[in-house]
């Protein structure tokens, strides 16, 4: 059965969509099945692949309107499909809370997925609502993209705290996939003081910090305006090596049955 | 009266914070007296001023525990006061959702502000939710932080459609402030095409997009870990230079009555 992964930071614009999609199409690239779930209402996932108003969207299999198979969209990688998001999706966050059972809705709308894919990699908006706390609730692992900045790295207590929680009350077997250290500049003093900081509080390997760490390139930033994920917008990129080795790293941890 | 501006964007990291923590700075030292109201849960706006454990914090003021003159904390800068966030603030944007009057609350909490200050400047968390909407049906105009990148622009729509509605639902009297291009960096073919779309598509002046633009400025992420706004960590940075500006056009379109 798939290893479901949820990308989480409640600190914005840390890279977790750009961590989602571009190690989703990395995973696929080393032909593992992967579904991309995009549960942030931006839909920025869903926009990476250029896909704009879908028949169907997550919203519609999360209150039952549709099967998860109707919603899948296939991509230009042929191990890679998107269960993309829509503007429905906003209003979830809300209707979530009156809900019963209401931190297991994502959980029950990703079965049918299980056996079909290697990988399941959830995109999560920056909150800690009821959308990432279901994406927590559903998953076999977190990955933490933190940016090397002060605000991001004030958060991350709040973060692991969160994930407790979750762990305590929702999802017992919920485990730290690890931290990916995103938008690196080694000439920055903040950026090798936070990476020197993380790297000793969590160590580096296991369920700790990542070894691959993701450099600030500029055409990560410009792929998803071609609706192309880094590797097939520019696979000689420092982004694109970046991610490949990520998607490299992570699967010599969970070797093939 | 005060003239309240939230600043509001739902894209993550776009520098809403940055810019709300530093326009109010510029504002008080130019001898307007602000207060800063920090409403996103992770309170990074609070912890900009070095404020660690405030004993009142916003959460307390919103449910009549404290009242406001109780909750504000002064600054190193005269005209300064700061409204903190703290962890209640989380638990709000659920136990808003089934309140009377929801939509109303932080309104109701500003009361007592609007006579001892000109400024107010909300800081607003990344999201549409209860906290977003209580800041627009609060505040008199809407100022925008857009980062020149792809997916900030993609979410611009949605924003503008959410003032529309909140002006239309509750607050009719909204206006847009204006659209400040953060994070800019001439040298990238993509923050320069985001430029020339959006002033092309929004006007420059007015209800547009600001004249003054805040380029990318590494002192500005270095700021908030000394606990301090630009022009007290480094008043001759670029950043530095580009808040005061921004003040100084702000202040041009509301001269003092
Ligand atoms: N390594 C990188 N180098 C350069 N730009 C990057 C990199 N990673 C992400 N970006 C850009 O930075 C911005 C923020 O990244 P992204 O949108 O992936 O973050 P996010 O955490 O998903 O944001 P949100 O909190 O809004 O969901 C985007 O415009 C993205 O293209
Ligand atoms: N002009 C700039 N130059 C360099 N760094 C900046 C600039 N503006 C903001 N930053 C940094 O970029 C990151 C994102 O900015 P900030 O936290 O202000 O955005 P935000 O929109 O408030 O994020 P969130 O959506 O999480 O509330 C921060 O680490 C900040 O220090
Ligand atoms: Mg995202
Ligand atoms: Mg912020």
């Amino acid at each position: 059965a798939a290893r479901a992964i949820a990308v989480v930071n409640q600190k914005g614009g840390v890279g977790k969509t750009t961590t989602a999609v571009n190690l989703a199409a990395s995973l696929a690239a080393s032909e593992r099945a992967t579904l991309l779930v995009d549960l942030d209402p931006q839909a920025n996932a869903t926009s990476a692949f250029g896909i704009l108003e879908p028949a169907f969207q997550l919203y519609d299999v999360l209150c039952g309107e549709s099967a998860l198979r109707r919603a899948t969209i296939p991509t230009e990688l042929t191990h890679l499909h998107v269960l993309p998001a829509g503007p429905d999706l906003a209003g979830a966050e809300i209707e979530l809370v009156t809900v019963d059972d209401r931190e297991y809705q994502l959980r029950l709308a990703l079965a049918d997925a299980l056996p079909l894919y290697d990988f399941i990699v959830i995109d999560c908006p920056p909150s800690l609502g009821m959308l990432t706390l279901n994406a927590l609730s559903a998953a076999n692992a977190v990955l933490v993209p933190l940016q090397s900045e002060y605000y991001a790295l004030e958060g991350l207590a709040r973060l692991l705290d969160t994930i407790e929680r979750v762990r305590g009350a929702w999802n017992p077997s919920l485990e730290m996939e690890g931290i990916v250290l995103t938008m690196v500049d080694r000439r920055a003093n903040l950026s090798r003081q936070v990476e020197d900081e993380v790297r000793g509080h969590f160590g580096t390997g296991g369920a700790g910090v990542f070894r691959t760490s993701i450099p600030r390139n500029i055409r990560l930033s410009e792929a998803p305006s071609h609706g192309k994920p880094i590797l097939l917008y520019d696979i000689r990129s420092r982004g694109a090596v970046a991610y490949l080795a990520l998607a490299e790293e992570l699967l010599a941890k969970h070797p093939r049955p």
